[in-house]
């Protein structure tokens, strides 16, 4: 899931 | 990062520089939608409250606070510097139709029933339709200054340099944000009318001026 790493994308 | 997403925010970045270049040096935001420009704030404040929580980047870090910055640094000028050239009665796009239908989205799609990630999920699909105000302007009054079409370019071209960025992410790191994807591809979709014009008209030297 993208959020387990946070949002890196602006 | 790759280089479609650099050369994205680049052009990100660009279009803020023209916008304001255009308010100051014509001392004038006529053609701007002020209601496009607010949502801008909506999204990057609601988006980027992770600034408190999560570091990623110098550069991601950076970046967010620059664009909160600017995007107020705008509508103060709308609104208060040059606040007589703002012509609201041209501005007339109806806000609740596009604020209303992204809460509810982000209710239904997003990864994680929380303040954080609610709020950033309402501001992927407000970004999407935040233009809005600001193309139906353009339609309505059937004209727009050249420097006006390049700063929407520039902002177009930032949404559509995230379409690589994203082709490459899913290829080489397997990552896919499909919130974003789809978000995004609607994004940049909305723009496909006005580069038409802009590729035929402005980069031949004309002025952009839609059929009556």
């Amino acid at each position: 899931r993208p959020s387990d790493s946070g949002h890196d994308e602006l | 990062m790759n280089i479609f997403r650099f050369f994205g925010d680049l052009s990100h970045l660009a279009s803020i520089f023209i916008l304001i270049h255009k308010i100051t040096t014509t001392r004038s935001c006529r053609g701007i939608s002020f209601k496009t420009q607010a949502l801008y704030v909506t999204v990057f404040v609601t988006r980027y409250l992770d600034l408190f929580t999560s570091y990623v980047s110098l550069y991601n870090t950076v970046m967010k606070i620059f664009f909160i910055a600017s995007s107020c640094y705008i509508l103060y000028l709308m609104r208060v510097r040059y606040r007589p050239t703002n012509d609201p009665s041209i501005d007339t796009f109806r806000l609740e139709y596009l604020v209303g239908p992204c809460v509810v989205l982000a209710l239904i799609f997003n990864y994680g029933y929380n303040p954080t990630e609610l709020l950033w999920s309402f501001s992927i699909f407000l970004e999407s339709v935040a233009i809005l105000p600001q193309l139906f302007m353009l339609q309505r009054t059937g004209e727009a200054e050249t420097i006006t079409t390049h700063y929407l370019a520039a902002l177009g071209a930032y949404r559509a340099l995230y379409i690589p960025n994203w082709i490459y992410r899913y290829f080489s790191e397997g990552y896919v944000d499909p919130i974003s994807v789809t978000a995004g591809l609607v994004q940049t979709g909305l723009y496909l009318d006005f580069f038409y014009v802009y590729f035929t008209k402005v980069l031949q030297g004309q002025k952009f001026e839609l059929p009556a």
